[in-house]
């Protein structure tokens, strides 16, 4: 009944036909997953797309086996400090980070397995009062970090035994930087959204800081996903943590805004909402090409088409519970649904 | 979107902020 009654009927034919189940892992000793990530891993000389759980004490690796079941390979434990998020490094092996704090956080740590002695390690990559984290291209992280004087962003080059090289700094704005996202196709451009809703552009060689660019009062509270440069101009895909479904019209979920990083002016591209009949707010979500998708309040997680400005798919949530996370597993076109209690759920789109 | 609303349009906006910016 509670499904039914949070999925209107005109929305059931996309629900059914745009997500199917591919697969189910169950993580029975996860009291509480706060995290859900694909990361490529080889073993044996053979290299596989896996998945990695989190929950606030431990993070597990998960390897498929036949017939779309899972196998655990390795579950790390850490210490008191709980499990924030899981920072993937994007075109890597057998590497991932993972965010770690109370209310903020506090220190990042990289998971790895060492062929050197045949073993899996964690190692510390940063501390610090960190406002925003990053995996970059070239096994690089990106972080902004707050002292009492001053905001430091820093870039961190990590070696595939997992040893952390001299960091480069980039000229920090006044703001705290709250997200950041590399510029597809610019290996040296990176952007990050502030706390006072601007866009910044670095020019990640130099450390140069090269724009800074208000989004406008019309999408508050912007955090950035994804940005690529076009035609001269800079197209950033932004979500709105608190778009509400009253306000869809003028507060969307995400949104694509196109900058002149010359003039700092903006105009509006596409903008995606709220599925009608979904009372509450966008939780958190994750982009991924033109791919958006977020867990609302109601327990559902929607999908989006960013160029269309529309919802494509919808996952109500079901018998065991609502949804709590919603990750795109790159390079395949699969989602990562996740419960509470450990259950992830693999989807292809 | 046109040029009008968002001003002179440059492809090489980021090699031209590059050479502006303070370093």
């Amino acid at each position: 009944d509670t499904v039914e009654q949070l999925t209107p009927a005109l929305l059931d034919d996309l629900r059914e036909e745009s997500l199917q189940l591919v697969s189910k892992l169950k993580d029975s000793s996860s009291s509480c997953a706060v995290d859900v990530s694909a990361v490529w891993w080889e073993a044996a000389g053979c290299r596989e797309l896996c998945v990695v759980t989190a929950c606030e004490s431990s993070v597990s690796l998960w390897k498929p086996l036949a017939s779309d079941r899972w196998g655990k390979v390795y579950t790390w434990q850490l210490g008191e400090i709980p499990v924030i998020q899981i920072v993937p490094l994007p075109d890597t092996c057998n590497l991932v980070c993972i965010a770690l704090g109370d209310l903020e956080i506090g220190e990042v740590r990289l998971l790895l397995y060492s062929s050197e002695n045949d073993s899996f390690k964690q190692a510390l990559v940063k501390t610090g009062n960190i406002k925003a984290v990053l995996g970059l291209k070239g096994r690089r992280l990106v972080s902004s970090s707050r002292t009492m004087q001053e905001q430091q962003v820093e870039i961190v080059s990590l070696s595939e035994t997992g040893r952390s090289r001299d960091g480069q700094t980039l000229m920090p704005p006044e703001e705290t930087v709250l997200a950041f996202a590399e510029v597809e196709g610019m290996r040296d451009a990176l952007v990050g959204t502030t706390a006072v809703n601007s866009i910044v552009v670095w020019n990640l060689k130099t450390g140069q800081l090269l724009k800074k660019m208000h989004v406008g009062y019309s999408h508050p509270a912007s955090i950035c996903h994804r940005a690529y440069s076009d035609s001269g101009l800079l197209f950033v895909v932004l979500s709105h943590p608190h778009a509400k479904e009253s306000e869809s019209c003028g507060n969307p979920a995400f949104c694509v805004i196109a900058f002149n990083p010359k003039t700092a002016r903006s105009t509006g591209v596409t903008s995606s909402s709220l599925p009608p009949g979904h009372a509450g707010r966008y939780l958190e979500g994750d982009v991924k090409d033109a791919s958006a998708a977020a867990v609302l309040t109601s327990g559902a997680i929607a999908v989006w088409d960013l160029l269309l400005g529309q919802c494509t798919a919808l996952l109500p949530p079901g018998p065991a519970g609502s949804w709590s996370l919603a990750r795109w597993a790159t390079p395949s076109a699969c989602l990562l649904a996740g419960q509470r209690d450990g259950t992830v759920c693999l989807y292809r789109y | 979107c046109s040029e009008s609303d968002l001003g002179p349009i440059s492809l090489n906006w980021f090699e031209e902020l590059s050479a502006e910016a303070p370093s």
